[in-house]
């Protein structure tokens, strides 16, 4: 492990027992905060959209903060130079650099409901962010959809996409609804929609009850509902690398304690 | 201060370091004792080695780094040192028995991030600070 290969005076070189292993792993894992280590289920061997997208982030911020360092030796200031395919806006980018923690949220809806009981169609979403610290501020949230180019469709069309949180369900009618965006889409547009949603999502971390997650629905120019398949909107049927999701970026607003062991 | 005749005493055995204490002096530092000298060692923390792919999407694992060696008189020719450590230098060479010399620890640390997945496969980059050593020096 020394750089000169040399043992220092008083280390102890030698092969971990299987207990001191794990003892070791513990410690780590106590410096990164965690009582014990995470088991994802990950039904894909493939990283689906939001690692892919997080990676980009933790790609962004790794080369930062290497060419900080960098021009803090050469005494020069630096610019952001990453271009990515998954790393949406320049906004985005802002909101890291003040972030201490930037989580994604996977979809927990199971079976998706197109047609409401008015035949309406619509998208539901559902994302959970309860379990973040108290100490943890969210300074901005997001969900992200991938939109694909549809060809069957004249290129010039338009349609209006609306993103809405979900206030209050009933079992024999329809839901209500805040609506948190409407935005305009051309058919020929390809690439991801970020809709702000840190309202919302401050809303969910302080009260979770209150988390009946988004819908969200398009129309034609003559406000007829039609599918998110026909618009290329892409759900949870898709391409996984094109899979929607939620990101939020937070603050510490505490000094982590760590518990005594 | 320690004051009175114990002072006084401490006085003159700091005025004679060699006598009584533990380290060298300054005449008594050569090029040999730059290899057990306060530096930076290399220490890589393999989170791959740790069987921890699964969940630790990146890095693989972190340059840590550690600081190990002696804080020899004077400190300041060869590396950083607080003002305090030249004190305590002086104070452990007047009374080697009680007080310590200064330690060699790290002056600069940087951050490190690291991705993961949590439990419900949700990921999780976060900032941790004061991770990896940028400098050793005497405190």
């Amino acid at each position: 492990l020394d750089g000169n290969n040399e043992v220092p005076t008083g280390f102890i070189h030698r092969r971990l027992r299987t207990h001191e292993k794990r003892e070791m792993q513990k410690e780590i894992l106590s410096i990164l905060g965690l009582p014990h280590r995470p088991r994802p289920h990950l039904s894909h061997g493939k990283y689906n959209s939001a690692p892919l997208f997080m990676l980009d982030l933790y790609n962004t911020m790794s080369s930062e903060d290497k060419s900080q360092s960098e021009s803090m030796s050469n005494g020069y200031q630096t610019m952001r130079t990453t271009q990515s395919p998954h790393l949406a806006t320049y906004q985005e980018t802002a909101f890291l650099n003040d972030a201490d923690m930037v989580m994604s949220f996977v979809n927990l809806v199971e079976y998706d409901r197109e047609l409401s009981l008015q035949r309406r169609h619509h998208k539901e979403f559902k994302f959970n962010p309860s379990q973040i610290p108290k100490s943890e501020a969210v300074t901005a949230a997001g969900f992200r959809l991938y939109k694909e180019c549809v060809s069957h469709i004249f290129r010039n069309d338009t349609f209006l996409i609306k993103v809405y949180q979900v206030v209050k369900e009933y079992p024999d009618r329809e839901a209500d609804l805040f609506l948190l965006e409407s935005r305009r889409l051309r058919a020929a547009e390809e690439g991801w929609l970020e809709f702000d949603i840190t309202s919302t999502c401050n809303l969910w971390v302080m009260n979770p009850v209150h988390n009946l997650g988004l819908q969200v629905s398009v129309e034609t120019n003559s406000g007829q509902s039609i599918s998110f398949k026909e618009v290329g909107l892409v759900g949870r049927d898709g391409a996984l690398e094109k899979q929607p999701f939620m990101v939020a970026f937070f603050k510490v607003s505490e000094v982590h304690i760590r518990t005594t062991r | 201060s320690t004051g009175g005749k114990r002072h006084q005493h401490n006085r003159n055995r700091a005025t004679q370091p060699q006598e009584g204490s533990r380290g060298p002096g300054p005449a008594d530092y050569n090029s040999s004792d730059k290899k057990t000298a306060c530096r930076r060692h290399e220490l890589y923390v393999s989170f791959r080695e740790m069987g921890w792919q699964d969940w630790i999407i990146a890095p693989e694992g972190y340059a840590a780094y550690y600081c190990d060696g002696e804080c020899y008189f004077p400190l300041n020719t060869y590396m950083n040192a607080t003002n305090h450590a030249i004190v305590q230098t002086l104070v452990h060479l007047m009374n080697p028995e009680n007080a310590p010399k200064p330690c060699c620890a790290p002056t600069k640390l940087h951050a490190i991030s690291v991705l993961y997945f949590d439990n419900n496969s949700n990921v999780i980059l976060k900032k941790y600070k004061n991770m990896v050593v940028q400098a050793c020096g005497c405190h």
